[in-house]
């Protein structure tokens, strides 16, 4: 049995929040949080139409394959997944995306970044910890470095970085880093994200709201 | 050549590049 009205049906689902809470949280506004929603609900559906992104459905959405693993899809669905529970609700998606947005605050690009980078949530990006990453996407690559070389690029990048020699890199060191080097924050801002309503315009024959700005 | 294990990073990983999630939409 389907749903009559839409509202119903989107307060129904699991992890749905109000648009207008959403935008006043995010660097969104209301039109571009239903736009998301149409996003949202396509990701949700696409292998367990359960109103919750699960991490094959991520997966599929950004490899267009459920089987690719990816240690930084993996990394980034767990920071999605802010409570802990396995799938990504429609608030946890829209608040995370939030940080992606072109109008969202650099230090907020910036942290995310660094717990990104941070795979073992220690507080700090250790030297092993940035050559197991490096020495991942080697492995899912085609590119062909010797170890030495790897050695190389991890220790030049420590010295730069690492300001207090101790071999780590807290989060200030990070913020210091990347203001040096704003390339590193190039994936943080997805310009796609400031015209989401053109992308989805059927969010207008699902609107909740009559003036949505 | 990369100089740096962060740009390694973001410029190889795919999945730290979430513009396809918006592909084929």
């Amino acid at each position: 049995m389907g749903c009559f009205h839409s509202k119903i049906c989107r307060f129904s689902t699991p992890g749905y929040e109000d648009p207008t809470l959403l935008a006043a949280e995010t660097a969104f506004t209301v039109s571009e949080v239903e736009a998301l929603y149409e996003l949202f609900k396509k990701i949700s559906s696409s292998i367990i139409d359960d109103g919750l992104i699960h991490k094959e459905e991520f997966q599929l959405a950004i490899f267009k394959n459920q089987n690719r693993r990816d240690l930084f899809a993996d990394r980034i669905f767990d920071l999605f997944d802010f409570k802990r529970n396995g799938v990504i609700g429609f608030g946890e998606f829209v608040r995370s995306l939030s940080v992606f947005h072109p109008n969202a605050p650099v230090a907020d690009k910036i942290a995310f970044a660094f717990r990104l980078y941070d795979l073992r949530q220690t507080g700090y990006i250790e030297r092993e910890e940035l050559k197991e990453m490096v020495l991942a996407l080697l492995n899912e690559s085609d590119l062909i470095l010797s170890d030495d070389i790897v050695e190389m690029i991890v220790d030049k990048t420590f010295d730069e970085a690492d300001k207090k020699s101790d071999g780590k890199i807290d989060e200030e060191e990070w913020k210091e880093f990347v203001l040096m080097k704003p390339s590193l924050l190039k994936n943080m801002t997805l310009p796609y994200l400031k015209d989401i309503t053109l992308a989805f315009p059927s969010f207008v024959m699902n609107s909740e709201v009559e003036d949505s700005e | 050549p990369f100089y740096n294990a962060f740009e390694f990073i973001s410029s190889m990983s795919s999945g730290f590049d979430l513009s396809s999630l918006f592909e084929g939409k």
